[in-house]
Formats: structure tokens, C-alpha cells, sequence
């Protein structure tokens, strides 16, 4: 189980480094078992340093660069035993929109492998744009959901409206 | 193996029957607040044998609470039904399942009677249905399932718990 | 002590009810306080009851319907006790067209009283057309925070850019 | 009263004087991730009194982790200093501090000195700012300054400690 461990923390944090200065445009981050000698009893921890600033643990960075710091260790994990299905529910809530960017361009990457099928669900616009079909899900009777599907080039305006 | 459909019937707000074609690439699902798409999430990791109600969502009803309880205008269901349609095309699946083109699997649930599994039409024990996922590198509680909440969830967590997310994933 | 704290419990459960209705266009709900005889030893326990849907705790609600209640709860304390100076953090993040809307006539509505001065950040473009003024947060040297002032003809765009 | 400025001074990302006039009404804030938006709020908290480095999110500095601690181009300062102008027009500020139009908080930390509170130009004690801010019904901790994360805190507290945040605004 020791070397279990061991081997996976390897090869997660090296798609976690490269995922990291991917996604934030530059930087660099790395993973650590703190806390313990035993990797079975130690913690990770993340160490991150967005580009041009200094390195530091994950607390003391912004709402959005904790959340992007957060998004490239899970895909870290999933390309270390890709899945045939990643569903993504409001993931992008707290980025800005260069951020969404760089999450989708990822997004469009691993599914052009055509291994991995994607459920994203989002609020954002720039998101919808980038799907290849769109759901819509309302609620036009109260309290019983219905399942639509959206043109992708209608406007997104009505998607959102209650 | 390719994920292709999700029907849905009873299950949560999806009270209707329901189906969800998930095509290959990026498939979008957008909507107001409250309105269901986390419910199709949930719908996903339950047919895969999540057996916990509280990952659920659920209150004090346990597992029940998936089933549709009712609105103003609608009664309350007994039942509620999901099944997954797996394409086997690319013959991935593990050896007992790996004779068909497709591969079905279902749950169901019935208030006072428990839940079901079937793949392809034979009942089997949930066991079955978490090896299956196993064996394709998916399932309830896979990495690859982001639910809402769950980024912030790995911020706020001690280092401890983030090294059981990594020890689950490997 | 005690009765402070039962006559601050019956004023911010009535700005809730209202506000609770107003910011989810409909509905209804009430605060409780639950699993103590003593208020000084209960909890405060949220019960809603979003339009047409039965009434449930807050855990049962949606992502943005728990946000848009909790909004609620914040604001009933707030009004039971004006402030000068309101600053209120991305609250927006979780929420719909139709939300972000309602949440921004209730802003609206008490700004215009003129005893309390709103500070609101925030990456959503409705809420953004919706401010009377803007400044912009740039990091145009890395690392080194540099406030600009923006003006509100100018188009978004340029403001999330990184 | 009213909240009229805010200028910081080698506080967090802010190293060079900056100032935020707060105008009537809505005063939007935007940006990237990460450039410096809630390290505004922060400053604002900070003058206001708040004695817990870890509601300033920060690291085993303790409260010196407020002093901006340099970038690749720019060294690490000693001193970081915030102050907030209050008009007080209305003439509705605590007796001590009735008379005057306006009333100047300022609040300067130096590395291993802490901190020192002037009220118009006059060092006063910590206790002196916190009085002045809960006479005027805000403060550092006030349910009005709902930080980044504040609102999923309530949503996934306790109800015992919902109960607390209820008898911190009585
Ligand atoms: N067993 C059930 N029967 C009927 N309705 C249910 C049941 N369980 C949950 N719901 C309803 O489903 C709604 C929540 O749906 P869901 O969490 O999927 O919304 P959402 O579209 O993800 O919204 P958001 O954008 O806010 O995250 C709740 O309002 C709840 O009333
Ligand atoms: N003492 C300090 N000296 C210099 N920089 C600091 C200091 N403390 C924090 N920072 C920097 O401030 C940045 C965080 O800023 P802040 O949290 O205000 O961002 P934000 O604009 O709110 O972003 P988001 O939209 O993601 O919430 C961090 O990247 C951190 O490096
Ligand atoms: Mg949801
Ligand atoms: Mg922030």
C-alpha cells in the first residue's frame, strides 16, 4: 500500500506541475507529504507560486487561485487513471474569465483524445459557448424538472432567465 | 467503454421520465438555480452504487429521499428508476460483461423495499455494480466526478484529508 | 442577555421572511431556534420554501438557492442593524441571471435611503452594469496591486483580462 | 457618519499609496483572480480593528504577513499603514469625537514594533477604535462586511454557530 501511495503521489504531482503553469498561465507549484516520514500518515499539502509571485501554501492565495490551484490537482488524479466520463459541476464559479479560458482550452484538449466524455454544468457564458451541445434544464411546471435541448446557436440569454 | 445514455424516472425533481443522451466531447447543461441539474449528477453516481444518502444529498429519510416526494400539484412517487447505457463498441468491459455491443445498468428503489441493481436485465448485488465501475476506472466516488462544491471541499480540507483523495485515486 | 437575544431573533426573522419572498420572487420561509429550551444554547436553523416546491431545511436547497437564502439571513441582520459601509465579496458567484437581478434591486433599494455606502466585488457583468462607479484592480507590474478608475461606458471586457 | 476614503500604503499587493474614494451608493470592484481585490477589503477590516491574523488570512507571520513581502522586481517592505477617512457631516460620530468634520482612523504596523491606532493625528489604544466603530454599528466583524467564502460559511455552519452569528448582531 506504501508504495502504492508512493507511486501515485509521483505521478500525480508531475502532471500536477505541469497542469499548474498550464492553467495559470505560467508559475510554478508542487505537491508535498508533510506532516509525517510515513507517506501513509502524512498530509499533501500544495505549494504555489502564480506567475511573478512568491512561492507559498494554498491559504494564502485568492479566492480564484485557490480554486484554479484546486482544479489542476483533480485533473491531476484523472490523467494519472483517465476516466471514460469527468462530470464538472460549476467548477468555473470563481474564475475570472482568462481563467475560464485556460480551463476549457484543457477541457477541449483531453477531449480530443476521445476517451473521456464530458457533463459540464455552468452558469457562465463563455463556458456554454465552448460545448459541443447544450441541455437546458427548467422547470416550467414548479418543482418538476424537464430536460430541453438548446440549439447552440440560439442566445444564451433565455438559459438563464428563471 | 463509452458512457452514451442516462434515463431517469421518479428520481428527485426528475419526475418524469427522462433521458440524456451524452454525446462524445463536451456536453453542456446549463439552467436557473434550483432547477436540476445537480439532481442529473446525483441520478449518475446513484445508478453507479453510491450507498451513501448523506453524498446524496439526502435528509432524514435516508436513501428514500431520491425518490420523488411531490409538488403542489403532483403527488409523491413510490419508486424511482435510473439506468445508464454503456457502449461496449471498443469491447473494454470487464470478462463477464464483455460479450455485448451494449451494457445496461439500473437501479431502482421502492419505498420500504430497498434498491435493485440489473445489468442487462439479470439482478446482481451492488457489489457487481462497483466492480464493474472499478474495472473501467469510474464509479460513485471516482475523481473525475466533480460535484458541486467540491473544489472548495479540497481547499478547505486538512492536508490529511487531501492525502485520502489521493490514496482513493490511486 | 437572553432577552437581547430573543428580541434580535423576532427582528431579523421578520426582515427574513420578507427579504426571503423578494429575492426568490416568491416563496416562503422562517427562522428557528432549535434543539434547546434556553435560546442561549439553541441553534438557528434555516427553514425555506422556494416558489411552488415544499418546505425542507437549507441543506436540501440547491448550490444557488442555499447562497440566495443565506444572502437573505445576512441581510435581515443587516437591516435590523443598518451599517454605514456594506462590502460584500463575489456573493454573486452561485447565482443565476434572475437571482443576480433580484440581488441587485435589494442593493439598489437600500443605497437609496443613503445611510449605507456599498462596496461590491464581484467578476459578474450584470452586477458590474448595475454599480455606479468602478474601479478596476489591475497587477499590470506582477505582484503590485494598482487600483484604476473605470468608466462605466467602457466595455467589460478589458476588465477581467488578466 | 459616512465612509468617504480609504488609503493604504504598503499594505499586502498594495506597496505603492493608493487610494479608494467611496462614493454614494454602489462603488463596483473588479479584476483577475488574484490581483488584490479582497486584500482591499482586508485593509479596510484591518484599520477598523480586527486583531486576528488569521481572519487576515495570514501565514505563520502572524499579523506581519499584512506587510507587502515583495515581488521579483521589488523588496520586501517594513512598514505597511492604512487609514479611512469618515465625514461627519451628519454630526452623528461618539461624543469624544463629535466635533470635528471629519474623523481620520489610521492604523501602522512595523515588523517586530506591532501596531499602533491614531484617531485625528492623536495615538489612541486598539479598545478606542473598536468603541468608535461599534458606536456607529459596524466594525471588522460586522455582518455587513461578508468577506470572499462568507456566505457558503453560513450555509454549511452549525446551527449552534448561526446562533452565535444572530447574538453578534444584537
Ligand atoms: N426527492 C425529491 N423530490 C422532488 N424534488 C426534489 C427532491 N430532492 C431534491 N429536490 C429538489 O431539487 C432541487 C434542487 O435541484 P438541484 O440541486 O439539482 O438544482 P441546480 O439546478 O443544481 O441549482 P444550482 O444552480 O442552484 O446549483 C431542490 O429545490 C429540491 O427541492
Ligand atoms: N503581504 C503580502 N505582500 C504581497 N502580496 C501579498 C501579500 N499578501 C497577499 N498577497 C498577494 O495578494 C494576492 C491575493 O489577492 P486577493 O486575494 O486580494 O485577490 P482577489 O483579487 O480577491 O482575487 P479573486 O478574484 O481570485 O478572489 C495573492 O496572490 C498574494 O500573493
Ligand atoms: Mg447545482
Ligand atoms: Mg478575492
Amino acid at each position: 500500500a506504501r508504495d502504492r501511495l508512493k507511486a501515485a503521489f509521483d505521478h500525480v504531482n508531475t502532471h500536477f506541475q505541469r497542469l499548474f503553469t498550464q492553467l495559470f498561465g505560467g508559475g510554478k507549484a508542487h505537491l508535498a507529504l508533510i506532516d509525517a516520514d510515513d507517506p501513509l500518515g502524512a498530509g499533501l499539502e500544495i505549494y504555489a507560486q502564480p506567475p511573478g509571485k512568491t512561492l507559498q501554501s494554498l491559504s494564502l492565495l485568492s479566492g480564484g487561485e485557490q480554486a484554479l490551484a484546486s482544479i489542476s490537482l483533480i485533473f491531476a488524479m484523472f490523467l494519472t487513471n483517465p476516466s471514460p466520463i469527468c462530470v464538472l459541476d460549476e467548477i468555473d464559479a470563481p474564475l475570472d474569465d482568462a481563467n475560464v479560458d485556460r480551463v476549457c482550452n484543457l477541457l477541449e484538449e483531453i477531449a480530443a483524445r476521445g476517451e473521456t466524455r464530458f457533463l459540464v454544468i455552468t452558469h457562465h457564458r463563455m463556458t456554454m459557448a465552448r460545448m459541443n451541445r447544450l441541455y437546458g434544464v427548467t422547470m416550467a411546471e414548479r418543482g418538476v424538472s424537464q430536460l430541453v435541448s438548446v440549439d447552440l446557436q440560439q442566445s444564451f440569454e433565455f438559459l438563464e432567465a428563471a | 467503454i463509452q458512457f452514451s445514455r442516462l434515463r431517469i424516472n421518479g428520481f428527485k425533481s426528475f419526475v418524469d421520465r427522462t433521458e440524456l443522451d451524452i454525446g462524445p466531447g463536451l456536453t453542456g447543461v446549463v439552467g436557473p438555480n434550483g432547477c436540476g441539474k445537480s439532481n442529473l449528477v446525483e441520478a449518475l453516481r446513484w445508478v453507479m452504487g453510491e450507498n451513501s444518502a448523506k453524498r446524496m444529498r439526502g435528509g432524514e429519510g435516508g436513501m428514500e429521499d431520491v425518490i420523488f416526494n411531490g409538488t403542489a400539484q403532483r403527488s409523491a412517487r413510490d419508486l424511482a428508476e435510473v439506468s445508464l447505457l454503456l457502449n461496449n463498441g471498443s469491447r473494454s468491459a470487464p470478462a463477464a460483461y464483455n460479450g455485448a455491443d451494449e451494457i445496461e445498468v439500473s437501479r431502482k428503489i421502492e419505498r420500504d423495499h430497498g434498491s435493485t441493481y440489473k445489468i442487462n436485465g439479470k439482478t446482481v448485488r451492488a457489489r457487481d455494480v462497483h466492480m464493474l465501475f472499478a474495472d473501467t476506472v469510474t464509479g460513485a466516488n471516482s475523481p473525475a466526478m466533480v460535484s458541486q462544491g467540491r473544489v472548495a471541499q479540497i481547499i478547505n480540507s486538512k492536508p490529511v484529508d487531501r492525502r485520502l483523495i489521493l490514496e482513493e485515486s490511486a
